[in-house]
């Protein structure tokens, strides 16, 4: 048997908008940790991890490993029915080929239920090496969100260049250049508007916007995101999912032909 | 140009 209910339902509707478009299938699977999800998007140039710990959610159980394939359009298609403020609640049999959602309103007034067919999905894991990145750059998600959208208009890619004094983020192309540039904030009143840059060593990668872009879909979740770059490995885009956990992506850096 | 290289060439099979 497998439940997990979260009152905070809204969590797992904005976690369904940050992956829907990058992915069409995945699997997620469901131990006594926690809920995690691994997948490519279909022409396996990123790589999403979401992570949801089995303590964030209000009720938790899962008594065997499961490995839940599912159709992320048509999952998304009944998280559309829940509303913001409902207590969503997953639940399986072991073995079963189906999942039931069931959305509570806070009042408990309006209780719906919804069963999908889950898929056998045969996907590859990839192993995430631990890696110390030699930039971290911690910023408003929002902001970055707005910088990806305001440069895909100059170009397909993003160059990011972190250095001691900031970053910067550039794109050229037919219309000519932009650059924006960010520097550490020095103080600020509220956590999430903060710049910070820990740095080991200075470094410049070249990105797809239209990854980073898809990446962004993520910004309702968290007022922050931070940005791991080390020269030649692939970028790591994250978001906290509240409390509960967090979504990653991955992006391998473009290389000269 | 640059090309794009596979999230594949980083990240082995587990």
């Amino acid at each position: 048997m497998f439940e997990a209910r979260l009152v905070q339902g809204s969590l797992l509707k904005k976690v369904l908008d940050a992956i829907k478009e990058l992915l069409n299938e995945a699997s997620w699977d469901c131990a006594d940790s926690g809920i995690q999800l691994q997948a490519m998007d279909n022409s396996h140039v990123s790589l999403v991890s979401v992570n949801l710990r089995a303590e964030g959610f209000d009720k938790y159980r899962c008594d065997r490993n499961l490995i839940m394939g599912m159709d992320l359009t048509s999952m998304s298609k009944i998280l559309k029915c829940a509303a913001n403020d409902d207590i969503i609640t997953m639940k399986a049999q072991d073995n079963a080929d189906t999942v039931t959602f069931i959305f509570e309103s806070p009042s408990q007034e309006k209780v719906s239920d919804y069963e999908m067919k889950l898929m056998n999905l045969d996907q590859d894991h990839l192993g995430i090496p631990e890696t110390d990145y030699a930039c971290v750059i911690k910023l408003p998600s929002g902001e970055f969100a707005r910088i990806c959208r305001d440069l895909s208009n100059f170009g397909e890619s993003i160059v990011i260049a972190c250095s001691k004094e900031g970053v910067k983020f550039s794109a050229a192309g037919d219309i000519g250049t932009g650059n924006i540039k960010l520097a550490q904030t020095s103080s600020v009143d509220k956590e999430e508007e903060a710049v910070i840059i820990e740095m080991q060593e200075p470094v410049t990668l070249t990105f797809a916007c239209r990854y980073l872009n898809m990446f962004t879909k993520a910004t309702p979740l968290s007022p922050q995101v931070s940005l791991s770059m080390s020269p030649d490995v692939p970028l790591v885009v994250e978001y906290s999912i509240g409390d509960i956990g967090q979504i990653q992506y991955f992006l391998a850096p473009k290389i000269d032909d | 140009m640059s090309k794009q290289p596979s999230i594949f060439k980083f990240f082995s099979k587990s």
